[in-house]
Parts: structure tokens; C-alpha cells; sequence
């Protein structure tokens, strides 16, 4: 494991921690797309059917298990949750996200990793992270006021995976010599989404102003 | 199939 993997997986749990920290303590999830935390709760479960088939490490199992039991109970309070399911920003979170379902799976017969059915699945959820932060995104630029926990949360969320690149540059001439198209193209395009809101959060940070993204 | 992939990652 290298520096920039572990930086990585840890500004990731801590994108998590944030927004389980804003709906626990603000009882609300006003600005958080319900359907981006569907998608992950699906690329969770189809990128780690490997739980039961192979074993890494100690680490690696409770990683994967924290990223499952904590996108469900994200998706639990801003669906079931009496209090918090009411500040649900319903009628600005529009991005009709079956669309990014059907076509990643699409893609994902089409281009898979290795024929079987693990294996398309696990292509499937690589594609289906790579867009699963557009109707966040889209919620976002609808919203008049982001809140400080939101917005840092989706910039713990591109910065993970801005940081697994620089994991993939660092293994490829460290470790395993291979050209990995999949994770390499989709992870370029996932961290190319977050461009320009990385742009106006690192503004508004500069000014000490309030995160607002153009519409 | 897998030998060389880093599947090793989240």
C-alpha cells in the first residue's frame, strides 16, 4: 500500500463521515442527491461480491464492509428516516439516474473486464462510480446555498479519486507494469467531472465566500 | 485471469 492509495481511501471514509456527521447532527440531507447515494449503494454491492470469493487482507474485508453498511444507512436515513427524509431536496434532485444504471451496464457487456459475471459486474460498478456524482453535481448548481459540510463532502469525494490516479501512476511503475484500461479511463473521467466544481469551491475558499456554482 | 490487476483496491 502505498502513500497515495491510503490517502486516498481515507479521503474517501472521511467524504463519508462528513455527510454521516451532517445528517446525524443537523437531522438533514437537504442538498444531497438521493440518487447518487443509490448509485453507490449499487457499485458497493457489485464491485464486492469478492468478500465471499477471495480474501486480501484484514483491512481490505473491513473496508469494504464499512463502505457498504455506510452507503445503506445513508440511503436508509434519506428514504426511510422520519425527520431527515423531509428536508430531502426531492423536486431539485431531476437527474433521471436509471439512464447511467442501463447504459454502464451496457457498457459493461459490451467492454468487460473478463467474461463472467462477477466480472461484468465489477466493470459495471467501475463505470457506474465514474457518473454516479452527476445528479449530486446537477443538485448542486440547482441549489441557491451549499452548505460547508456538502461541499466538503463532494470535495473529500473527487479528491479520492484524484488521489487513486496518482496510486495508479505510482503502481504502474512500481509494482505491476500493466496499462489498466477500465480503472484507468473511467477513474480519469470520474475525477474530470469534479473540474469545475473544484474550480469554484477552491474560489470560494480563497475569498472566504459562500459556495455558489453558476447555473 | 485476475494475476497482475490490482483488484486488491477499493
Amino acid at each position: 500500500m502505498n502513500v497515495f492509495r491510503l490517502a486516498g481511501d481515507m479521503t474517501h471514509l472521511l467524504s463519508i463521515v462528513v455527510l454521516l456527521l451532517k445528517i446525524r447532527t443537523t437531522k438533514s440531507c437537504a442538498g444531497i442527491s438521493l440518487k447518487t447515494q443509490e448509485l453507490y449503494v449499487l457499485v458497493f454491492l457489485t464491485r464486492y461480491l469478492d468478500l465471499f470469493t477471495r480474501y486480501f487482507s484484514v483491512y481490505n474485508v473491513l473496508m469494504k464492509l464499512i463502505f457498504i453498511g455506510t452507503s445503506v444507512a445513508i440511503f436508509w436515513y434519506m428514504r426511510y428516516h422520519k425527520v431527515v427524509k423531509q428536508t430531502y431536496s426531492k423536486d431539485l434532485d431531476s437527474f433521471r439516474h436509471y439512464h447511467l444504471i442501463l447504459g454502464c451496464f451496457l457498457m459493461a457487456l459490451l467492454i468487460p473486464f473478463d467474461f463472467s459475471v462477477t466480472e461484468v459486474l465489477w466493470t459495471f460498478s467501475i463505470y457506474l462510480e465514474a457518473v454516479a456524482i452527476l445528479p449530486q453535481l446537477v443538485l448542486l448548481q440547482k441549489s441557491r446555498n451549499i452548505d460547508n459540510l456538502t461541499g466538503n463532502y463532494v470535495f473529500l469525494l473527487g479528491a479520492y479519486r484524484a488521489l487513486y490516479l496518482l496510486n495508479w501512476i505510482y503502481r504502474f511503475f512500481t509494482e505491476i507494469h500493466k496499462i489498466r484500461w477500465i480503472p484507468w479511463i473511467s477513474g480519469l473521467v470520474q475525477t474530470a467531472l469534479y473540474a469545475d466544481f473544484f474550480y469554484y469551491y477552491i474560489q470560494s475558499w480563497r475569498k472566504h465566500e459562500e459556495l455558489k456554482l453558476p447555473a | 485471469a485476475r494475476s497482475g490487476d490490482s483488484k486488491d483496491e477499493l
